[in-house]
């Protein structure tokens, strides 16, 4: 821009105004963003904490590697409106058609809610609920699922792969998960504390293969 | 790498640093605060054409080339980055999900002529 010659400053804030589009530019360019994200709700500042050390703890370190981008993702739960068992969990997810996306592993988090008084083995079963294709009985398919000795609440992870692999190869935006828990003597003994301290998560770790970037078959 | 200085016009790396906060983006890009958009600004005369910066036997085999053919201002050299690294981000996106990734190539740390 040319520096207005009555204002020597203003040269400096051309500069500056000038970058500033540029930053915006090549970090939209390069995170592939058509436009800065709104915000569809706000995330309670302690939830972000914890979900990021989280992060850290998995210490997933990856090179940049030009051929396939590393990302992770942390998608809080939202509750399943329409959950029959009522402890359904809903997550959503987008990524542009042409990106070709290899989940590499993804673990569910949740704050199990067992009551006090009960020493107990519970059997916490997780579905992959809703949606077309491999279904099992009905309109959902096992994910996972695991026998925990209740001993009193806490948090507690679940891998949800290999399944959720064909999840993120699909359209589908919307990830929809049924639990079921199911104490020795049959009742159901642990609740998901999905308040905003203990917002259930996902933690996934993607590739992503840019489009263009065709690795010749030899 | 030379940096810019006043007193030099020669090709050389001017440092920026955009506050994410400045430009209002700090409500989704979680970390970092911000990041330096150098670029790369400066002559590149025939005497330095091909030097990123510093002696290399690059410059000097350019160096012969335009000495062998007596090459006037022709072609001209470029002032370009010759090294960049990567910058890793923690962002919301439109979902409120946390996404962390390295962007390659993101922050030019050296220049050079071509």
């Amino acid at each position: 821009a040319a520096a207005e010659p009555r204002c020597p400053s203003c040269g400096a804030g051309a500069e500056r105004r000038l970058l500033e589009e540029a930053a915006k530019r090549q970090l939209l360019e390069k995170l592939r963003l058509r436009e800065r994200p709104r915000l569809a709700h706000a995330v309670p500042r302690a939830a972000v904490a914890r979900a990021v050390r989280r992060l850290q703890a998995a210490g997933a370190r990856r090179g940049p590697d030009a051929e396939e981008r590393g990302y992770e993702i942390i998608s809080f739960a939202e509750p399943e409106p329409t959950s029959p068992s009522g402890m359904g969990l809903q997550f959503q997810f987008t990524h542009t058609q042409d990106q070709d996306v290899h989940i590499l592993q993804a673990q569910l988090w949740l704050y199990l809610q067992v009551p006090r008084d009960l020493v107990a083995n519970l059997t916490l079963s997780i579905f992959l609920a809703g949606g077309d294709g491999d279904t099992v009985g009905g309109n959902r398919m096992l994910l996972s699922e695991r026998r925990l000795s209740a001993k009193g609440s806490g948090w507690r992870t679940f891998s949800l792969m290999p399944a959720l692999r064909s999840f993120f190869r699909g359209e589908r935006r919307t990830l929809r998960l049924e639990l079921e828990s199911r104490g020795d003597r049959g009742d159901v003994v642990a609740t998901v504390n999905a308040t905003h301290s203990h917002q259930p998560f996902l933690v996934a770790e993607a590739k992503v293969r840019e489009p263009g970037h065709r690795v010749a078959k030899r | 790498s030379l940096r810019c200085s006043q007193n030099s016009n020669l090709c050389c790396r001017k440092d920026y640093y955009v506050d994410f906060r400045d430009i209002g983006w700090n409500d989704w890009i979680i970390k970092p605060e911000g990041y330096q958009i150098n670029y790369c600004v400066g002559q590149c005369p025939l005497h330095v054409a091909g030097s990123p910066g510093m002696a290399s036997s690059f410059h000097t085999a350019v160096f012969n080339l335009v000495k062998a053919n007596n090459i006037q201002a022709s072609g001209h050299s470029c002032c370009v980055p010759t090294r960049r690294r990567p910058l890793s981000v923690l962002y919301f996106d439109r979902n409120s999900n946390i996404v962390k990734t390295d962007i390659p190539d993101m922050i030019v740390d050296a220049c050079g002529c071509s």
